[in-house]
């Protein structure tokens, strides 16, 4: 789930 | 998403920018590696393939999209423009892809959140976006006679990555959950990449001289 927060970064 | 993101989203974009317009105005790629466009071409497709599987925003979806379709027009330019392919540096531009693919790859393999083809593939286009800009950064210390337009899109991009660092510590500040060490050692590693041509760049700016890197 952190790492999925991450993925709205290009 | 805050200032440092957007600013440095916009940095990223303009670079891109920067080097469409030079090649289309100038006709020309002088000085413009194909290998770095093609390795950036490779991270953006592996990347972004949650373009079809998880909707974020209507701004991130439509940058990637820009950044998809940016850079695989430079790369037609370069490979099959019939006057724009006559000017790429191709007996220069000799940096091996392997060099880079092959360890990003294996790291991924080893290194990442979670192994699933998506995850895997994801955490090498972040791998691979760290060292794809190696193959420009040798070619413009072989060509040494650097146009202007080519150092602004490598000092947009440098910038970019010295933005994001930024951002990186604003969301670790102020989200409570928010950790990604493997974006952020690589980001690291990305933005050490180009100090050197920080370097040069800045002194060939403050001294008014054309900017050329010692080999």
């Amino acid at each position: 789930a952190e790492e999925a927060e991450a993925k709205d970064e290009l | 998403m805050n200032l440092f993101r957007l600013l440095g989203d916009m940095t990223h974009l303009l670079s891109i920018i920067v080097l469409l317009l030079k090649i289309n105005a100038t006709r020309s790629c002088r000085g413009v590696s194909l290998k770095t466009q093609e390795l950036y071409a490779i991270v953006f497709v592996c990347r972004y393939l949650d373009l079809f599987t998880n909707f974020i925003s209507l701004y991130n979806t439509v940058m990637k999209v820009i950044f998809l379709g940016s850079t695989f027009t430079i790369i037609y330019w370069m490979r099959f423009h019939k006057v724009i392919r006559v000017t790429y540096d191709r007996d220069q531009d000799t940096f091996r892809y392997q060099f880079l693919i092959i360890p990003c790859l294996l790291l991924s393999l080893i290194l990442n959140s979670e192994f699933t083809v998506m995850e895997v593939l994801w955490t090498f286009s972040i791998y691979l976006e760290a060292v794809a800009i190696l193959p420009q950064l040798v070619l413009l210390q072989r060509t040494n006679n650097i146009d202007n337009l080519t150092g602004n899109y490598i000092f947009l991009l440098g910038s970019y990555r010295a933005l994001y660092i930024l951002n990186w510590i604003y969301r670790f500040l102020t989200e409570p959950n928010y950790r990604q060490y493997l974006v952020w050692i690589s980001g690291i590693v990305q933005t050490i990449v180009y100090i050197d041509f920080f370097y040069y760049y800045i002194r060939s700016w403050k001294n008014n001289e054309k900017l050329s890197l010692p080999a």
